[in-house]
């Protein structure tokens, strides 16, 4: 793997460590954490009780949680050298475009593939918990993608390096400084090969992941769809959505 | 800018989330 022009091995090593001190930072939970969690599962009183919640008032909650995590992945971008050297027009089309993504990314962790379950909100629940939101084909989704991301079993560093080089993503529309961040996403790239290298890991491996990007574009698809219905349908409720999450998926 | 109000915030703030 050659080292993009200009870019020093000290650079790369610069990168993975900034890249990913701040996914440490910036995750709400260890992953020590999450396995002393692992096994707090919703009894089926509680999944019930979710289960029995009306619409709204389950899509309230999810889009609270969805704006906490939003926060937690400004703050992750913030932290990626060179992030903040992007002029501020092209730092909000990344993170509209690809904050989802990096949640989704990031809720691999907060998966069990033994049972199923997913940690939402303190404890962990299995899919059927978010009936109430009339969207099982978006839920399926991502308990899906989850399933298929923990069999990559990603080391931390792996899955930072792989969130920031999909936030970095070119492609975005709108975006000023194209190049500029083709530069940064190669650098990650290049990061996330060497890292792993030292591992000891395949060359499959990051096929694996990048393999998952189509799907993580579904799912995001999928979401805004599920929204726009949502607005549709109840107007005065989707109003009192956070502001933020309605900063980050408006159109 | 006025559109993206609280993303431009938080791009500018230098707290960590626990604060937010």
């Amino acid at each position: 793997n050659p080292l993009p022009e200009g870019c020093s091995m000290l650079e790369i090593e610069r990168i993975t460590q900034s890249v990913l001190k701040s996914h440490i930072e910036t995750s709400h939970y260890s992953t020590e954490e999450l396995k002393r969690m692992a096994w707090t599962l919703y009894s089926p009183e509680e999944t019930r009780s979710f289960q029995t919640k009306s619409a709204e008032v389950m899509w309230q909650q999810c889009a609270v949680h969805i704006t906490n995590a939003i926060q937690y992945v400004v703050e992750f971008a913030k932290h990626i050298s060179g992030f903040l050297d992007l002029c501020q027009n092209d730092q909000i089309i990344l993170l509209k475009a690809g904050c989802m993504d990096v949640l989704l990314i990031r809720m691999c962790r907060a998966y069990n593939p033994i049972n199923n379950t997913m940690l939402f909100d303190g404890k962990f629940a299995t899919a059927h918990l978010f009936k109430a939101l009339g969207c099982d084909d978006l839920v399926n989704s991502v308990f899906d993608l989850a399933k298929t991301l923990s069999r990559v079993q990603m080391s931390e560093e792996e899955m930072a390096l792989f969130s920031a080089a999909v936030l970095l993503s070119p492609d975005r529309p709108w975006l000023t400084d194209v190049q500029k961040i083709q530069k940064l996403q190669e650098k990650v790239y290049v990061a996330l090969q060497r890292c792993l290298q030292k591992e000891g890991a395949t060359e499959q491996k990051l096929a694996k992941m990048v393999s998952k990007l189509p799907i993580l574009k579904s799912i995001c698809n999928l979401h805004i769809d599920k929204l726009e219905f949502f607005r549709l349908v109840h107007p005065e409720t989707a109003y009192t959505f956070p502001p933020l999450y309605r900063e980050v998926f408006g159109s | 800018k006025e559109k993206h109000k609280i993303l431009h915030q938080l791009l500018q703030n230098s707290t960590s989330p626990v604060d937010l």
